[in-house]
Parts: C-alpha cells; sequence; structure tokens
C-alpha cells in the first residue's frame, strides 16, 4: 500500500532469499525499494527466480478486502504468469469463504474487469480478476555503494508528523543536519532563511555527520513516504549534498528505502 | 524555489 501510493505498477522480483520491488514513480524524481526476506514469511518456497508483474493499484484494492488477522498466501505457478491470492480468514465472518484473486502477469493485456469493485458482494465465490499491467520497466541494476555525509534517525511517528504538518504550510522543505541540531524548515515561495519556521526535534534522535548538509525536498514525497511508518518504530534519513534523499525504514525481515531528488539552485 | 531534480541525474539507469 505504501508502494502504490508513489508507483501504479512495478516487478516483484522473487527468489529462494526474498522478494524485492523496486521502481521509480512516473515523474522520475523518486524511487522505492523494498525486500522482505524469505525468514519474513511464514512459509516461503522458490524453485526458481521470477518477476511478477502487479499493477499495485489494483493489488491495493485487493489487500483491503483483508483484515489484520487474515493470513495472506501469495502462489504463482511455474509456467504461468498468474498469481494466486488467497486470504485464508480465520474471523468468524469470513470463516467459511476465502478469496482467490488471480491475475496474468506482464504479457496480459485483458482490461481489469469492473465487476471487480463487487466483490464484497460476492464472497461466496472465487473471484478470478485478470488485471492488465503497464510495460514499465523496473530499475533492475543494484543501487551504488553511496556513501552519505549523514544519517540522521529518529521515531518514525515523529518523522510522519512533521512532514504532514509541515505540508500543511508549504510544498517544499529544507533539512539542514549540522552536529548537533537537524532543522526541517518550511519554506515560504517568497520569505528569507530568517522567516522559516523550526519544528521541534523530539527526544530519541541520533545524528551521525561528516559534514553539514542542507538540502530541499518536495513535501508531497515525504509525505508519501512517511506512510510507511508503521512498518518501523524508527526512520533513517541519509544524506549528503547534491544528491537524493534516502528516507529508510528497516524491519525485522527487510525493508524499504525511499529515494527522493532534490531541489537544487534554491 | 529552485529546479526540482530527477533522479536519472544521479543513477545509472538501464
Amino acid at each position: 500500500k505504501s508502494c502504490s501510493i508513489l508507483v501504479t505498477d512495478a516487478n516483484f522480483e522473487c527468489n529462494e532469499e526474498n522478494i524485492m520491488l523496486q521502481a521509480m514513480d512516473n515523474s522520475h524524481i523518486a524511487l522505492v525499494s523494498v525486500e522482505i526476506g524469505a525468514p519474513g514469511f511464514t512459509s516461503y518456497r522458490c524453485d526458481r527466480t521470477m518477476p511478477l508483474g502487479v499493477d499495485l493499484t489494483s493489488l491495493t484494492k485487493v489487500l483491503r478486502c483483508a483484515k489484520d488477522e487474515n493470513i495472506c498466501t501469495l502462489k504463482a505457478a511455474d509456467e504461468a504468469d498468474v498469481l494466486n491470492l488467497v486470504y485464508d480468514a480465520k474471523s468468524a465472518f469470513f470463516s467459511p469463504f476465502f478469496f482467490a484473486f488471480m491475475w496474468h502477469g506482464r504479457d496480459a493485456s485483458s482490461p481489469f474487469p469492473p465487476f471487480f469493485l463487487l466483490c464484497s458482494a460476492l464472497l461466496p465465490l472465487f473471484i478470478h480478476l485478470n488485471i492488465s499491467l503497464s510495460s514499465q520497466t523496473p530499475i533492475t541494476s543494484s543501487w551504488p555503494e553511496t556513501k552519505y555525509d549523514t544519517r540522521v534517525t529518529l521515531p518514525s511517528a515523529e518523522f510522519t508528523r512533521i512532514v504532514r504538518d509541515l505540508s500543511q504550510l508549504g510544498e517544499h522543505v529544507r533539512i539542514e543536519v549540522s552536529k548537533e541540531v537537524v532543522r526541517i524548515s518550511k519554506l515560504k515561495a517568497k520569505s528569507s532563511a530568517e522567516d522559516e519556521d523550526n519544528d521541534s526535534i523530539p527526544t530519541g534522535v541520533v545524528i551521525e555527520m561528516n559534514q553539514h548538509v542542507s538540502l530541499t525536498f518536495s513535501l508531497k514525497y515525504l509525505v508519501n513516504f512517511s506512510k510507511s511508518g508503521s512498518l518501523s518504530g524508527e526512520v533513517q534519513l541519509l544524506m549528503s549534498n547534491d544528491v537524493p534523499l534516502l528516507v529508510a525504514y528497516d524491519f525485522t525481515q527487510g525493508y524499504i528505502r525511499c529515494y527522493l531528488a532534490p531541489k537544487i539552485g534554491d | 524555489m529552485g529546479r526540482q531534480q530527477t533522479l536519472g541525474k544521479f543513477f545509472e539507469m538501464p
């Protein structure tokens, strides 16, 4: 669900060790990279490496049918570009039923059927879905080993609150890191630096830095990144001057990392 | 407010 805010479709690359996703948004300003290791699943088996092309917008709609206590099983046949999504419901309401959502992979061209939206009214049925997928090419090359000048670790809930609050007041934000202070400032279109409204930084913030950095970013993207905050208690902001910001949420068996290109020439 | 950069400038794309 976090990814679908940024990218509409992407390939889940599956191998014996993990499931990975990496995709850019349409404007090429942000990139999301996700990895979930095999131990993060109750059971996991991958007989051969394969990409699962998924329309994330549609997948998110399917996921809305699940409740927190549902166990979700993903199965893809070896010979077909088909993914089978089954909710093994434990709640009393859902117990007599389970869903089997199926969709074709990247080669499929059939449109997403309109009856999908009626799925909640068709509980006793197996519902088979064909979801058309774009031919967007994901980035498959691994990222270079970037060494950042600063790393700020803070509670993810605080980061979410800060960017949400500031997004009510402006479209951009400047993040400055010095030895003892992280300053996240709202930028006004015609304001001078002295007019910036500083947000307080809560306890639990760790600053690691080699060099002072000051970067400007679009708040809209940061707010979207922060929707991954429920996945991890902490978020790391990795920055160097004039390079993309890395917002990293690590969880027990994987991570979601978001990259955001800065604004330059402020 | 400055120019919005894209990621292509910073990272190699296939």
